[in-house]
Formats: structure tokens, sequence, C-alpha cells
């Protein structure tokens, strides 16, 4: 049971990741974006 | 009652004496080697979860630091689009907007420690169009407002209550580009900008006191990046050497402090001539072909 609970703490864990990847890759791109218009 | 187990290791003939229990105790050890890899996993899945958490603490602060330049950069962008194009109303609105901006933002990183997951792949488009939100909604944090505070003033000016022109002698020049009735004032409010504009981008709003009609109200936002008002021209809204009589409100704490400015634009011109005057002085041709002429027309007027 404690192995099956670390898998899906894990695979939350992995997911939030996942999630915050794909956040951080927005934001580069906005901020490139907007880098692009002040130039 | 004799105790002995027949367990003694050390009787060469032992292990022929246990012939069929040798089974039962080869099951238990794969039980322990079970255990043992169940342990193994469960210290591995541990370990991979540490690295995963640390791993994602990294990326929250990354996603911070890119949201903080992300924001600073905004602001930038936004205060050189408003001096593009300077409109008095729509700097008003933005406080409002930005103070709940800043709430919205203040909720941001709630949602990301907030562990939902998202196991289904079907629902990757709305959930990138939600997280797209997200970030939309969080624009201008209370980084920008350090970012666009301008340096905002006061002055109460005493004027006749038939003169509707709105005019502050403050020694500038103005232009007007607006005008509009408010809500708590019966007096319209008038919009200027600094005559150097766009390059100065100091604006100031006249409207006529709503408490004491025999003053108008000059609020000005910005600093001017110039000197004081050019002598030689001259307009309707401006003149040259005056003085006001201003009521901090904003510094005095409510005790209307009365204190009397006096323009420096008459003391910049004075401190110039001066200037000319003496460096004139000091060149010796100029005082011989100054002498020259003066004595040549007196000469010519002892003629006539």
């Amino acid at each position: 049971s404690t192995t099956s609970a670390l898998v899906d703490e894990l695979k939350r864990v992995n997911a939030e990741n996942k999630k915050l990847t794909e956040m951080l890759t927005l934001m580069c791109d906005n901020y490139n974006v907007l880098r692009k218009q002040l130039m | 009652i004799s105790l002995d187990l027949n367990t003694n290791p050390f009787d060469r003939n032992f292990p022929d004496k246990l012939p069929k229990k040798e089974v039962k105790v080869s099951t238990s050890a794969d039980l322990e080697r079970k255990w043992l890899v169940k342990d193994e996993s469960a210290s591995e899945l541990r370990e991979e979860l540490n690295r995963v958490n640390s791993e994602n603490k990294k990326l929250t602060e990354m996603l911070a630091t890119v949201c903080e330049k992300y924001y600073a950069l905004h602001s930038h962008l936004e205060k050189l689009q408003s001096r593009q194009s300077p409109e008095m109303d729509q700097t008003e609105q933005p406080t409002k907007k930005r103070k709940q901006d800043t709430d919205e933002l203040l909720g941001f990183p709630i949602g990301l420690g907030s562990g939902k997951t998202e196991n289904s792949s079907s629902n990757e488009d709305h959930h990138q169009h939600e997280q797209k939100n997200q970030l939309l909604s969080c624009k201008r944090p209370v980084v920008t407002d350090s970012f666009n505070k301008a340096k905002i003033s006061t002055v109460y000016v005493p004027a006749d209550s038939s003169d509707t022109s709105l005019t502050v002698k403050d020694g500038y020049q103005w232009r007007k580009y607006g005008q509009k009735v408010t809500r708590d004032n019966p007096s319209p409010r008038a919009y200027f900008r600094c005559s150097f504009a766009p390059s100065c981008p100091v604006k100031k709003k006249v409207q006529r006191s709503a408490e004491d009609p025999s003053l108008l109200v000059a609020t000005y936002e910005g600093t001017h990046n110039h000197l004081g008002p050019n002598a030689f021209e001259g307009d309707a809204t401006s003149q040259v050497g005056s003085s006001t009589v201003t009521l901090d409100l904003v510094n005095g704490g409510g005790g209307h402090r009365l204190a009397l400015e006096k323009n420096e634009r008459g003391t910049m011109q004075d401190v110039l001539v001066q200037q000319m005057a003496s460096s004139l002085t000091k060149d010796s041709k100029f005082t011989a072909a100054l002498a020259a002429a003066i004595s040549g027309r007196l000469l010519e007027q002892s003629r006539t």
C-alpha cells in the first residue's frame, strides 16, 4: 500500500511538473514576443 | 524434558536431518527477498519523488522569475505606449484595473500549487487555454506600480470666479488638449500637456475647487525634463515671473500648509543676462567697439 501511495504521489507530481513546464514555455514565448515588440 | 531442537549447526549431519523442512525455509527466504525488492523499489520511488519535487520547485522559481521579467517588460511597454498617446483619461482607468489585476496575480501561485492532476490527454487543449487565461489574467503585478509612478503635485491658485479660462500662470507653456465635466465637481476640468511634449511628459489638470470656488486646483503629473519656459515665446497660458500660492495637501497631512512658490524662470533669465554681461565686459574688443560707437553717436548728436 505504501508503494502504491508513492506511485500515486509520483504521478501527481509528474503531472504538476508537466504543467509547470508548459506554463514556463508559454511564458517564455510571451516574454520573447514582448521583447521583440520593444526592439 | 529436553529442549534440544536438533538445530546444532556444528553437527555435520544436520542438513540430512532436515529432509522436508528445507522447502519451508526457502519460501520464507523468497518472501524476504520480495520484501527487500519492495523496499528497494519504495526507496527508489521515494528518491524519484524527491527528485521530481525538487525539479518542480526549480520550475516554479523559474516561472516566477520569468513572470516578473515579463511584467516588468509589459509595464515598460505600456509606459512607452502611454507616452506616445498621452490621454489623461486613460491614465486614470488603469489604476483601478491595476489593483484588480494585482489581486489576480496574488492568486496565481496558489493555482500552481493546487496539485491538480490532469492525466487525460484529451483535455490538453482546454488545459493550455486555461493556462493562457491564467497567464494573461496576471498582468501588472505590484512591481509595475513603482515602475510607473510619476511625481504628482497639487497646486491651489486663487482665481477670479468670473474667469472661466482655467488658466494657471505657472510660468510654463501648456497646450490644452481636452476638457470634461466630472461628477464630483460642477466646474469642468481642463487637461494640458507641456508645450515640449512628447519629449516632456508633464501633464496638468486644472479644475475649480469644489470646496472653494475662488481657487483653481492644478494637478501636475511628472517632472519637466527641460529648463524653465522660453522668454521669447508667449501665449495666453503662460506668463513670466509669476508666483503662485500653493496649498500642499499631499505632504501636509491635511494641515493646509501655505507656501509661497517663487517661479524660477525669472531667476534663471537674470542669471543668464548677468553671465552674458560679465563675459562681454571682460572682452576688451567689445568694450572698445562699444566706446567707439557711443562716442561716435555723441559726436553725431553734437554736430546736429
